[in-house]
């Protein structure tokens, strides 16, 4: 397997989400 | 505790170079009647000292044993119960003197917080939750997440316990209109909790504002997969999942685990291992538990298997001891140890 099926990788994915998602 | 007694070592997986063994440190036998169900290992405190003890469970009672010096185990609490059978403990993190059990008989019908008053140290349960449960885990800063009912009627409860187990306090988290099968906490992101659902997915919840962040629908070659841990790690999330319902496959047999690594971001994931059985060793996942990158199962043939996730292979087999089958198996909560427990009562501790 490889990361690059993944997509871009974000290390700030719990903040990111948590300020796109509904509250 | 240094081992005096058996020692029943591994069983090469396959093209193991670094056979992992398990030596037998003490063991004891729950004398109840009924039928053995669960093991754990809390920390109790007696007379203002904690000790690590052994929590054993039968249908209708639940023990506590201290350890003495002697290698030995004695029964210093029983919790009874006799109107709905006990189906598992479900141990909380962080409290002291305080044991969760989950009861019902197929399905989780109660769960009930099992303590000792301070005056005279009789045994207490206070009930704590009741209704249609289908998931209960208890998390790290003296937390306990449940849900309740399926589908859109579901609820998803947090309950934060006072330090000693006392006043509590409640959140909800948003429900995934998808019924719950397990949770699982997440090693290095401590506000953050991943669910499997019915049908194939994980979700994603922030557990500090209650916020369902993302859904993974997951590979549907095993159904109903159980989510055991999650670590965080450079953006990914790396799961580990087990397969009570896979079928055996010719080429990799029967699967027990598998890792896999998501991208919560774009919610693609692809698998990294697959833990098999060894050659010559056969059966079905019955029941397991995974501590930091050992994963442990008790298969149908009533073997216990070991699997080191990071070198990605079974590491130690241990066969059906005094021609008993394993029934459970758990990592110790206390220390490395691995406890073993057989329907007939009988509780085996090993240092792996």
């Amino acid at each position: 397997c490889s990361t690059a099926d993944l997509g871009p990788i974000s290390l700030n994915w719990f903040e990111e989400l948590s300020s796109e998602a509904p509250p | 505790y240094s081992t005096e007694q058996t020692e029943i070592t591994d069983l090469p997986a396959c093209d193991s170079w670094n056979p992992g063994s398990l030596h037998l440190v003490s063991k004891f036998k729950n004398p109840s009647s009924s039928c053995s169900v669960d093991v754990s290992a809390v920390w109790w405190e007696r007379a203002g000292v904690k000790e690590p003890c052994i929590i054993t469970a039968c249908e209708d009672v639940v023990s506590l044993w201290k350890p003495l010096d002697t290698l030995q185990w004695e029964k210093v609490h029983t919790w009874q119960f006799t109107e709905v059978p006990v189906l598992q403990i479900v141990p909380v993190p962080d409290v002291y003197n305080l044991i969760c059990v989950a009861l019902g008989n197929l399905e989780i019908r109660e769960i009930r917080a099992l303590l000792c008053s301070s005056g005279d140290e009789s045994e207490k349960q206070v009930l704590l939750k009741s209704g249609n449960i289908k998931a209960v885990l208890g998390l790290t800063k003296r937390r306990l997440v449940s849900s309740i009912g399926t589908f859109c009627n579901q609820q998803i409860q947090i309950m934060t316990f006072a330090e000693d187990g006392g006043s509590k306090d409640e959140q909800l988290l948003m429900p995934p209109d998808e019924t719950i099968l397990t949770f699982a906490e997440v090693q290095g992101m401590q506000d953050a909790l991943l669910g499997t659902t019915t049908v194939n997915n994980i979700v994603i919840w922030n557990l500090k504002t209650g916020q369902l962040l993302k859904k993974v629908h997951i590979d549907d070659s095993y159904q109903a997969s159980i989510c055991h841990r999650a670590y965080s790690e450079m953006g990914l999330l790396f799961v580990v999942l087990s397969h009570p319902c896979a079928k055996e496959s010719q080429a990799f047999g029967s699967p027990m685990f598998q890792l896999l690594v998501i991208n919560p971001k774009t919610a693609q994931s692809v698998r990294v291992l697959l833990c098999c059985l060894p050659q010559g060793q056969a059966g079905r996942f019955l029941e397991g538990d995974v501590k930091d990158h050992i994963a442990a199962a008790v298969l149908t043939s009533g073997t216990i298997a070991i699997w080191d996730l990071l070198l990605g292979h079974c590491t130690a087999v241990l066969p059906p001891v005094s021609d008993q089958n394993w029934s459970l198996v758990k990592w110790s909560g206390t220390d490395s140890h691995l406890l073993a427990g057989q329907k007939d009562g009988n509780i085996f501790i090993y240092r792996y």
